[in-house]
């Protein structure tokens, strides 16, 4: 089974 | 005062039209490079981050930097009035709160036609997106992409991208049953639009939502030429090259729990 990661997992908001 | 000229309308029209679906408000940045726009989907997922360079434009002049906000369907309704071969002339005063878009027809200069759009204030997060080393790169063309997805997404709602050092598997799976399309590596002498293209130095499998697969395929129109980046466990970056600029998307993985 998976699971939608999320960008902000691997982005810092800026 | 921001001025632009774009010899093709259409060229702007066909990046709005790739961002419609999945992006409502946007931010169009203006500076003395170019103009740019990065914006992310209310779920997370895809990132979308566009360049037009100053190469793109047949005049631009920016005398301060200034971020258009705009509405992405009203934009839309204005640039569909174009003819594809419209000049596309844009204008913005430094503290104005409008953005004017003119349209000379090029095979009938008596007419011309011209909008305002009132401009947003939209609050927008911008990322930081570190540099990445992707172990697998895959380049195609961009129409066999759209095809590939477009295909896929009847069987299922997620959709694998395997690349190996010899070639990529794209496959779907879902209730009705599953399916697969697969691409050797190859170079087409003289062809070079229509090879494949594989650099793996790590095989990698990921998998997406097909519906922002979909979104990153309607980009096809811009470019001959797509590239898959990839590498374990991180979103993906797909990358349209334009003459003077890109048009990108990152796409977060699904990952196996």
């Amino acid at each position: 089974k998976s699971a939608q990661s999320s960008l902000l997992n691997f982005f810092s908001k800026t | 005062m921001f001025e632009a000229k774009l010899n093709e309308a259409s060229v702007f029209k066909k990046i709005v039209e790739s961002v419609k679906d999945g992006f409502k408000n946007c931010n169009f940045d203006c500076s003395e490079e170019g103009i740019s726009m990065e914006s992310m989907d209310d779920a997370h997922i895809a990132l979308v981050s566009m360049k037009l360079g100053v190469e793109a434009f047949s005049s631009y002049r920016c005398d301060r930097s200034i971020s258009l906000g705009l509405n992405i369907e009203s934009l839309l309704k204005v640039l569909r009035t174009a003819n594809n071969n419209d000049v596309l002339t844009m204008r913005a005063e430094d503290d104005g709160d409008l953005l004017t878009l003119v349209f000379e027809d090029s095979s009938n200069p008596d007419r011309i036609s011209e909008y305002n759009l009132k401009l947003l204030n939209i609050d927008q997060e911008h990322m930081s997106i570190p540099e990445q080393e992707y172990t697998a790169t895959v380049t195609l063309p961009s129409s066999e992409y759209q095809r590939i997805i477009r295909d896929l997404t009847q069987l299922g709602d997620s959709i694998t991208i395997d690349a190996a050092k010899d070639g990529v598997r794209f496959t779907a799976e879902g209730d009705i049953g599953s399916g697969s399309v697969s691409l050797k590596a190859n170079t087409n002498v003289g062809e070079d639009e229509k090879s494949i293209d594989i650099a793996v130095e790590e095989p990698v499998a990921l998998g997406f939502n097909s519906k922002y697969l979909t979104q990153t395929c309607k980009a096809a129109p811009l470019a001959p030429r797509v590239s898959l980046n990839m590498c374990k466990r991180i979103p993906i970056f797909i990358s349209y090259k334009l003459q003077a600029g890109h048009f990108s998307f990152f796409l977060a993985p699904q990952i196996s729990e």
